[in-house]
């Protein structure tokens, strides 16, 4: 199927990394083919799904990838379902290696050929998979830039609190610039509320605005803060206790509810 | 006195803006003259303290004031004692200005010249102020060098999960690096939990694994995640409910530390 979607915002810790990390490990366990793209120079997606440090991937990467235009040396894989391409802390010189290098190899000066640069290297690798996800930084800079140029499909998460809220307008133009003038094809999938604490009043107003200002954008599906979900960040995701059944069964409704929105 | 102290750590959402923006509020509450400096684009330090939009200061924040090397004219008066810098949008170009427009602006070829430019700008009003506290991104690239480079002290906001823990390394090693290049007089005051869930296992085992790795730099105050907290974020500070009391008392514990270690 090849279906590739992002997870960005550019206000940091509101969940986006856990989002792509349980809903690929999720699809991979219903038998999908999935690349986990981890395209944050953090390398949280890399721990989380690897449970290795990102040091452990150091010179295979993403940004390998992206400068030899080329993932298939550098994607590792979990299990059969599960790939990832992981990241580590030099991928933080992409926007310098893209003006630097990249640009003055151009033949001709395309102002855009900067934001497709993932695109163009996950391509390669895009109909051997049913599903690529990709990780993103709290920012708006290339990786986005590039994360969203390269999306079938864009998710934005966004956490319950008033800060991730702000972040929202921002995020949208920008995506519209990239629909604009990068990819005609990308599109938005939806608002997904990550972190919901359920019993903060504060909560519950900004997610109701949420869905007053942008309607049936807004996912259905509500995550809430458990801190279950934390312990997977380094444990790795396990489907054995009842709290883990609870945590992931609000990212398991959130898959079905991506599903049905993506495949139509 | 003119101390500087910067807020910082690559992890998003561990609360730095809210720790810049309650200190700076409650330094001022308490006499002191404070300048709420705003070094990030996404402009939360900015909505947090003034009650506007970030874009209410469209070409008046501290993106102009790096490029004139002047603060004055775009500092904002809040109250007597609480001025603030703010920031805006257009901050995001600073690493492009730097290297486009700066670099070249320079007569000699001196790479530690794009670190100082924060640190410039202001030593223009440094002996104007108590304190200049300064509020940095969620990425260890030019602003957070730039703010590092301006900084007499440096804070590390933590949450106690895995994530951002795993950040410390990262973060304490860039300072190193400012240290030994760039400004060998700015020193780490200390590691401090900014949102710490109280009854999450996972929580304590973070702030515990902090404090043997890194002893006696990590505060003492710990500030738990209480939802009124998140309401002052677009509310603005209040110092009146029994709710506003028990979560300004964790702040004004952390004010009196760092006041300790930075005035001894
Ligand atoms: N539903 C949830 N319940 C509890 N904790 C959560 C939940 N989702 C995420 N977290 C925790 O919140 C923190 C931030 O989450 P995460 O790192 O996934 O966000 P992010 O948006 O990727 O952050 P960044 O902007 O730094 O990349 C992590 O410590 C994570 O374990
Ligand atoms: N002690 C606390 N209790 C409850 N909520 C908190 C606390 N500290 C911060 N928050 C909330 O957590 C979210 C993240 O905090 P904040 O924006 O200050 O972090 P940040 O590190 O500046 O994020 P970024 O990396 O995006 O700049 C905000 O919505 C804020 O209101
Ligand atoms: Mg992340
Ligand atoms: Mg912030």
């Amino acid at each position: 199927m090849g279906i590739s979607i992002s997870f960005g915002l550019q206000k940091g810790g509101v969940g986006k990394t856990t989002v792509t990390a349980i809903t690929s490990w999720l699809l991979a366990s219903q038998g999908y083919r999935v690349l986990a793209v981890d395209f944050d120079s953090q390398g949280n997606l890399t721990q989380f799904l690897s449970g290795h440090s990102p040091y452990d991937f150091v010179h295979k990467t993403s940004f390998e990838a992206c400068k030899q235009q080329d993932p298939r040396p550098y994607i590792t894989s979990l299990s059969d379902c599960l790939h990832l391409l992981p990241a580590e802390d030099f991928l933080s010189g992409f926007s310098r290696y893209l003006f630097d290098e990249y640009k003055p190899s151009l033949k001709a000066a395309d102002k855009n050929a900067l934001n497709t640069v993932l695109r163009n290297t996950l391509d390669v690798v895009k109909h051997e998979y049913d599903y690529l996800l990709i990780d993103l930084p709290p920012n708006l800079g290339d990786q986005t830039l590039n994360g969203m140029a390269a999306s079938d499909w864009c998710v934005v998460v966004l956490q319950s609190e008033p800060f991730a809220f702000d972040a929202l307008d921002r995020y949208l133009e920008t995506l519209e610039a990239i629909q604009k003038h990068v990819n005609p094809s990308v599109r938005l999938v939806g608002i997904l509320t990550a972190i919901q604490d359920a019993r903060a009043a504060i909560g519950q107003f900004v997610l109701q605005q949420a869905r007053e200002d942008y309607e049936e954008l807004v996912f259905d599906t509500v995550i809430r803060r458990k801190s279950r979900i934390v312990e997977y960040s380094h444990m790795g995701i396990q489907a054995k206790t009842r709290p883990d059944r609870e945590a992931l069964q609000m990212y398991e409704d959130f898959v079905e509810e991506l599903k049905r929105r993506v495949q139509s």
